[in-house]
């Protein structure tokens, strides 16, 4: 508890902002996989300007889901499949269950841009990187000013 | 309704104009410049106009010093005509056929070769702040999709689709410069003169030290290169007016520092003159210690030299300086004041070529010696030769002395030097 607050408490204020969503259990969590091309890329240049085409799977949505409660594992393979490559490139245990860590994951914030996108030219799905860290560059031995702030 | 449409089917018949096609699928801009706006309708509510708009300037920049395409804020053309458009814009925002989720989650989207609209219910902030969402990352991040590239899962790269509160000075990285540089190749162009400029300095301990740093300059700017990073300074090009006081503002032909045992003096040189440069106090001599006032006459200063010359380099070990005109070389004697018997030489005789057909000729465009590399390097349009030197020949005892080693491009070894817009010289 903070000891002291604003004079006009507007920091203990409910915000008038529209929280978004938040990923809590099954159905939530494969909203977003869908929604960022984890279980089939998303034709995302297309949208651009046209309006929101409903979610031509909801049935993938039910399939496999029969309790959205979160110890009940997905049954659904390709939503097993979305989780674990999700859960490999978040570096989390691929494990295909929504756990914890993955939730937290979902919820994190992060740009709207699917992850996984058909593009209008490139039938293939045009999949997000996961790069190797060590990136071959060239070695270059100098003595100069350490660099200052830009 | 219909004018909008209209202004859509423009716009996207505009937008396909602007694409190409790469090899490997994957789409980029195919002109050199890009035009941006800010949505009029679409200002932040938290940040004034102005903070909005120096963050947008800021972060298109930070792309533009990367690679070779330059942006351009443009309030003046059809609208039709700009190529990305940013706004602000909450739930369902400016025409927008992905409605934004509220506080929290998505921070904000963006199209390939199009617009960025950002989610006003975020607490976006400028970069003076500590607190909020930068506003500058996300717009970094955003027009990385606007160029064409996808989210990259890799520690340290902008492009990570989940937001990473700004750690004090986040800048592209080499995966993410490379990465854009795929699509859109690395930045060329000829130099105007590249050199290391010394100075002394006294350490902690009072010890009398010696630094160099590395510059190339181009028209009225010019680049800090950080050799040990492979990089230009963050945030450079710097206009030569701010950095070095006191010589011509653009175009400088020559930078030659004559460093013996009895001598230490820096020079620049531009068209017919020179300038004498107090490298202590970091601006050039108005006199200097001899009584000699500048700018001064090359063929005064230096007579027998030509001028206007194309470049020039003080050679330590031969104690000359080598002018470069035309086709020819001129070896002058810094002791004994004058040019050294039999010069001027063809340039190819002086510098042959190892590789038949392989030699700039003439026409130099710089020539320098690196302490980084221990080596000279002539620089002509986008690539340069280097001068064999000991090493090289102790390796290679069939080169001849001050060959040229076969040419290559400057991108390749000196990376990233880019220009960016005028406009955004000064942000």
């Amino acid at each position: 508890e903070k000891l002291f607050h604003t004079r006009d408490q507007s920091d203990v204020q409910s915000s008038s902002l529209q929280q978004a969503e938040l990923v809590t259990d099954l159905i939530s969590a494969q909203q977003y996989l869908v929604k960022y091309g984890w279980t089939e890329p998303v034709a995302w240049d297309l949208s651009s300007t046209r309006d929101n085409e409903p979610l031509k799977d909801f049935t993938l949505m039910q399939e496999g889901i029969t309790d959205s409660r979160l110890d009940e594992p997905p049954k659904s393979p390709s939503l097993i499949n979305a989780l674990k490559r999700f859960q490999k490139l978040n570096n989390l245990p691929t494990t295909g269950r929504l756990d914890d860590a993955t939730i937290n994951a979902m919820n994190k914030p992060r740009c709207g841009v699917p992850d996984n996108q058909i593009t209008k030219t490139n039938p293939e799905k045009q999949e997000t990187e996961k790069l190797s860290e060590n990136k071959t560059r060239p070695l270059n031995n100098s003595s100069s000013d350490p660099p200052k702030i830009r | 309704k219909k004018r909008f449409l209209d202004l859509l089917m423009t716009s996207d018949q505009y937008r396909k104009e602007q694409e190409v096609i790469k090899e490997g699928g994957e789409k980029a801009f195919n002109k050199k410049l890009l035009k941006w706006r800010m949505i009029g309708e679409g200002y932040s509510s938290q940040l004034s106009i102005n903070e909005q708009r120096y963050v947008f300037r800021l972060a298109f920049r930070m792309w533009s010093e990367v690679m070779p395409l330059d942006f351009e804020e443009d309030n003046t053309s059809p609208i039709s005509q700009i190529d990305i458009k940013l706004g602000f814009g909450r739930g369902r925002h400016l025409g927008c056929s992905q409605a934004f989720d509220g506080s929290g989650q998505e921070f904000a989207h963006a199209w390939f070769l199009g617009d960025i609209h950002f989610d006003d219910d975020e607490h976006f902030t400028a970069p003076s702040s500590d607190n909020g969402i930068s506003l500058l990352k996300v717009a970094v991040h955003e027009i990385g999709h606007v160029l064409g590239l996808s989210h990259i899962y890799r520690t340290g790269s902008i492009m990570q689709p989940n937001y990473i509160p700004q750690e004090s000075g986040f800048e592209l990285d080499w995966s993410d410069r490379k990465a854009v540089q795929n699509l859109y190749g690395s930045c060329e162009g000829p130099f105007d003169t590249v050199f290391d400029w010394i100075r002394k300095e006294r350490n902690q301990f009072g010890e009398l030290v010696v630094r160099y740093n590395t510059y190339f300059f181009r028209d009225g700017w010019y680049w800090m290169y950080e050799n040990r990073k492979n990089r230009t300074r963050y945030g450079d090009p710097i206009s030569v007016s701010t950095g070095w006081s006191g010589i011509p503002t653009q175009n400088i032909d020559a930078f030659v520092h004559v460093w013996t045992w009895t001598k230490d003096a820096s020079y620049f040189f531009r068209g017919t003159q020179f300038w004498h440069y107090d490298s202590e106090n970091d601006r050039a001599y108005a006199e200097d210690t001899e009584g000699k006032t500048y700018p001064r006459l090359i063929s005064e200063g230096f007579p027998g030299i030509p001028s206007p010359i194309d470049t020039a380099f003080f050679d330590r070990r031969t104690q000359y300086i080598y002018f470069f005109k035309g086709l020819q070389v001129y070896a002058y004697d810094v002791h004994r004041d004058r040019v050294v018997l039999n010069f001027p030489k063809r340039i190819v005789d002086v510098f042959p070529a190892v590789a038949a057909n392989n030699h700039p000729k003439g026409n130099i465009n710089a020539a320098y010696y690196s302490y980084t590399h221990s080596s000279l390097f002539l620089f002509k349009g986008k690539e340069f030769w280097k001068v064999a030197n000991d090493k090289d020949r102790r390796q290679n005892p069939s080169l001849p002395y001050n060959g040229l080693l076969p040419k290559r491009k400057t991108s390749e070894q000196w990376f990233d030097i880019c220009n960016v817009h005028s406009s955004l010289l000064k942000l």
